[in-house]
């Protein structure tokens, strides 16, 4: 044969071993770009609503009504015009809350670089949604409150007891503080910049992202910030992580 | 780039291969796009072929492609059928810690084959 060489010649074998072999493979090949070693085990579903509002967020008028996502550059062929991006990553993780969480306004996330030892994280921001209580003052008022959040500072030790206020989370680690004016007129999504502190989990190689909500005046505003709560999933907060891959290797420098 | 569409005539050429995840059971992580165009090169590189494409972009690959096609292939020639174009592709999925994301990979579809 001619093509004794050439791997790809002489495949025109209609076998149908050789087609599962092949869709094996193609497996295996997507699996491997997204740094997977197994298809991830789905066994509880993120709530649909949840999802939905999380991408309404983000990619405004690409959700269709019946929820599925409309992204026109998902399509691969529409992407054939395309220069050949960097590679990018969006994370969307929804939050958690469980009994280690000191208090109601405690929640946390799971997010990981396991896979991904060199993703650099380019901007995170957590959304959270607020609302205006019926019993609250007047329909209509503007509302300024300040929200705080808390996050354990990179090198903080986690799991300690203690934490911003004494209300448990990390004790012996410093919590830093990101603090933000919110001006509500009504009920509606705000958004917090963590970028620091989902740097500050990845560079000590943790995936627990542990959060502190706090609002001041939010209760005589008659306003409150819904964390997680199972009655009301299309509330849920959400951190959004763009991120992207360095190469560790072949860093350019100059000098 | 040819298409492996019955007209190449065993040439090296683009072959489809649409996987669509809800066969496969792989659409209850990925959530877009719905399926992957795992496209393939295929076919046969006679020796003119090699080269191909951007041989007229270079005056020695053009005296080159003229020894071949007359037969007087200047050291062996073991050419072969693969992509030449490749591009990106979007994905939306959920990862074991039910996060959603999106992921914008690089030469994950055959876009063109040529010999090289």
């Amino acid at each position: 044969s001619p093509q004794e060489s050439c791997a790809s010649c002489g495949l025109r074998t209609p076998d149908e071993r050789v087609n599962i072999d092949f869709l094996e493979a193609v497996k295996r090949h997507i699996l491997n770009r997204l740094q997977m070693r197994e298809r991830p085990n789905i066994t509880h579903p993120i709530p649909k609503a949840a999802m939905v509002t999380a991408l309404r967020r983000l990619h405004a008028g690409k959700v269709r009504e019946d929820g599925r996502v409309e992204i026109p550059s998902f399509d691969g062929q529409a992407a054939f015009n395309n220069e050949v991006l960097a590679e990018t990553s969006e994370i969307i993780s929804f939050a958690e809350s469980d009994e280690h969480t000191s208090s109601k306004s405690g929640l946390y996330f799971l997010i990981s670089n396991e896979g991904n030892q060199n993703l650099y994280v380019s901007q995170a921001n957590l959304w959270l949604y607020f609302r205006v209580l019926p019993a609250g003052p007047e329909k209509g008022i503007r509302r300024k409150v300040t929200v705080k959040i808390h996050y354990q500072e990179a090198g903080a030790v986690s799991g300690a007891e203690g934490g911003p206020g004494g209300g448990g989370g990390g004790g012996t680690g410093r919590w830093a503080l990101v603090e933000k004016r919110v001006d509500l007129k009504r009920s509606g999504w705000h958004t917090f910049p963590l970028s620091e502190a989902v740097r500050a989990v990845f560079g000590k190689g943790s995936r627990r992202q542990d959060l502190e909500v706090h609002c001041e005046a939010c209760e005589s505003a008659g306003v409150a910030p819904v964390l997680v709560d199972p009655g009301d999933p299309s509330h849920r907060p959400f951190l959004v992580v763009r991120a992207r891959q360095v190469d560790g290797k072949h860093r350019i420098r100059k000098r | 780039g040819l298409e492996c569409d019955g007209t190449s005539g065993g040439l090296c050429c683009r072959q489809q291969f649409y996987i669509d995840f809800r066969l496969i059971g792989w659409n209850d992580w990925i959530i877009a796009p719905a399926g992957y165009y795992g496209n393939y090169c295929e076919g046969s590189c006679p020796a003119y072929m090699a080269g191909v494409p951007g041989s007229a972009s270079s005056f020695h690959t053009a005296v080159v492609n003229q020894y071949r096609l007359r037969g007087m292939s200047p050291g062996s020639v073991n050419s072969c059928c693969i992509p030449t174009k490749l591009s990106t592709m979007s994905m939306l999925y959920f990862d074991d810690e039910y996060n959603i994301v999106k992921r914008d990979v690089p030469n994950m579809i055959v876009e063109e084959c040529g010999c090289a």
